[in-house]
């Protein structure tokens, strides 16, 4: 495995804070939890009504899809396993290699 | 025998310059390439100079990719634009005509550290990969390291943040080391061109701040020039305008710098896709992305040689 398999289960997801209430509690929230903002690449860059990408580890996203529920903010699976869309990125090489 | 490179695949840090290298020893007389420096882990920082040598003073573009480790369609990218200029040199009188009237210094990876390790460790590494003696966090954001604003609104300064904006400006060798060659060379680098992902635009000055640059008109139309061109191959629509307001704000920046150095004309793209695959863009994709992209960074360049 690529990474020695270390994104298995990790996704990334999309939020979309519809107003500053929810920017707030988007920022808290990553501020106290180790996520890797993709976009935008800081919390204190997230906006109401831009698109908020994170990936989350395996560990951590049922918790943080919990509490976004909790919070009613809007969310979707942008990928839902992040090994898997990595072996795809560069699969073609290593099958050629395997060849 | 032919040398065989797959452009529609990523590579990695070592192929890339062996890459390099083939280039110039097979076209002497379009290609040069040297070493504007090396980086923290002592890598050397390789710059190709495209373009007919001549003893006539000529206006040069500048085109750097792999500002950020995990955007690995950059890389892609800038390699993907010297196979097209040399290609298409023969065959293609416009392309031959920038060639010819330009000179085009391409970096293929700025950020040659943070590449080679988002290969072997972590895919989504994005920073440099400095030390820092008090903490355990790496890496400096080298979009974030410019001396212009540097580590104000939309940076941090904490080492361990992904917008970590260094200790102090330029404090990264590589952000440095290209500084230092643009200052050089600022009176012929009439463009500045930075390949990033993933979101679909193209942006310039300001990023650090709400206001109009003073040649905003001809700017502009060259942002409008650009997203056209790149529209004409696969339909894909970029949104364009000054980074502040059509992305966020963000200090310290390379563009901002360019600008502030006297560089007319300074873009930054952000190449596919929107975030259905983010970073991961697949090889699939290579081809179309670099297509469109090409065709926007020539209408910059063209736009040069035009009056405005």
């Amino acid at each position: 495995y690529l990474y020695n398999n270390r994104y298995a289960g990790d996704q990334v997801l999309r939020i979309t804070p519809r107003n500053e209430e929810e920017v707030q509690v988007l920022r808290r929230l990553f501020q106290n939890m180790s996520v890797d903002l993709w976009q935008p690449n800081s919390a204190s860059l997230i906006h109401e009504g831009r698109a908020v990408d994170v990936h989350t580890g395996q560990n951590g996203t049922a918790g943080l899809k919990a509490r976004l529920r909790q919070e009613h903010i809007q969310h979707s699976v942008l990928i839902s396993n992040l090994q898997e869309e990595i072996e795809k990125q560069t699969g073609y090489r290593s099958s050629r290699k395997r060849r | 025998s032919e040398f065989q490179y797959d452009y529609e695949v990523y590579h990695s840090m070592e192929e890339i310059q062996s890459w390099m290298f083939e280039m110039n020893r097979t076209h002497p007389h379009m290609l040069d390439m040297f070493s504007i420096g090396r980086s923290y882990e002592g890598r050397p920082l390789y710059v190709l100079q495209l373009g007919k040598r001549t003893r006539t003073y000529k206006k040069a573009v500048w085109i750097d990719c792999g500002v950020h480790a995990r955007e690995w369609i950059g890389p892609a990218f800038c390699q993907w634009f010297v196979k097209e200029a040399l290609n298409s040199y023969r065959h293609d009188s416009s392309m031959r005509r920038l060639i010819n009237q330009l000179t085009f210094y391409v970096m293929p990876v700025f950020n040659v550290d943070g590449y080679h390790y988002s290969w072997k460790v972590d895919r989504f590494w994005r920073k440099t990969r400095s030390k820092n003696a008090k903490y355990h966090c790496r890496g400096v954001d080298a979009n974030r390291n410019w001396k212009v604003k540097w580590c104000e609104e939309g940076a941090s300064s904490h080492p361990c943040d992904d917008t970590y904006c260094g200790p102090y400006p330029e404090s990264e060798p590589e952000v440095k080391a290209v500084a230092k060659f643009l200052r050089k060379h600022k009176r012929r680098v009439k463009a500045y061109i930075s390949i990033h992902a993933y979101a679909q635009m193209l942006l310039y000055p300001y990023s650090y701040k709400y206001a109009t640059i003073p040649n905003f008109n001809c700017v502009e139309t060259a942002a409008q020039n650009a997203v056209s061109a790149l529209y004409s191959a696969y339909g894909v629509r970029y949104r364009y305008g000054p980074a502040s307001t059509t992305l966020y704000v963000s200090s310290g920046s390379s563009i901002d710098w360019a600008y502030k150095t006297g560089i007319p004309y300074a873009f930054a793209f952000e190449l596919r896709d929107t975030g259905y695959f983010g970073f991961l863009l697949p090889e699939t994709l290579i081809n179309p992305t670099c297509t469109e992209t090409m065709r926007a960074v020539r209408a910059i360049a063209s736009g040069l040689l035009k009056k405005c």
